[in-house]
């Protein structure tokens, strides 16, 4: 599961 | 990436572009809210200066720079460039209303652990301010009762780049598990703010009629 903290959305 | 946040990519770098446009052929930033266009500036400053220190792609750092630079070009057509057509006598919402919320909701709701505190707090912060930036050009909106027709297709495509989004965040909790109720929340009320426009836009602008709120 990716979590949140990618953040790789603009 | 998925269809739906590609085509939110684009609506919002669209928007932008259209807006520069507008004050470039118009010579005139009339119609147009400062205090919104400083709202995102601060916005993509917080939220994109991880590229700095994050690679997620090619395309992602890309679209930052785009969104940091192309931010506070306008910012520079407004504020200095064309000046003179500036109207701050109705440009009046209270930034304070807007900033001070943003910052105590992301001291409180963020990601942040023990390796990423800073960036974490920015990052939520830079989501909720986000949210709600548009608030004073709707507002100047509202003061003036009309607006350009290329305005109004401006800020179309600005609430349609957040309104993409949604589907795009129902897709990837089903093919990925994805959730990341911060910017899910935020982005609802965003794109909420814009019911009203979006109403008058698909009842009057996409038939050729000048947008004119109700008396």
């Amino acid at each position: 599961e990716k979590n949140h903290h990618s953040h790789d959305e603009l | 990436m998925n269809i739906f946040r590609f085509l939110g990519d684009l609506s919002h770098l669209t928007s932008i572009l259209i807006l520069i446009h507008k004050i470039q052929t118009s010579r005139s930033c009339r119609g147009i809210s400062y205090k919104t266009q400083l709202l995102y500036v601060i916005v993509f400053v917080s939220r994109y200066l991880d590229l700095v220190w994050t690679y997620v792609s090619l395309y992602n750092s890309l679209m930052k720079l785009f969104f940091i630079s192309s931010s506070s070009y306008i910012l520079y057509l407004i504020k200095i460039r064309f000046r003179p057509t500036l109207d701050p006598s109705i440009d009046t919402f209270s930034l304070p209303y807007l900033i001070i919320p943003a910052a105590i909701l992301s001291l409180i709701f963020n990601y942040a652990d023990e390796k990423a505190w800073l960036s974490e707090v920015l990052w939520s912060f830079s989501i909720y301010l986000e949210s709600v930036a548009i608030l004073p050009q709707l507002f100047l909106l509202q003061r003036t009762g009309e607006a350009e027709t290329i305005t109004t297709h401006y800020l179309f495509a600005l609430g349609a780049y957040r309104a993409l989004y949604i589907p795009n965040w129902i897709y990837r909790y089903a093919t990925e598990s994805f959730v990341d109720p911060i910017a899910i929340i935020s982005g609802l009320i965003q794109t909420a703010l814009y019911a009203d426009f979006f109403y008058i836009y698909f009842t009057k602008v996409i038939r050729g009629q000048k947008f004119e709120l109700p008396a």
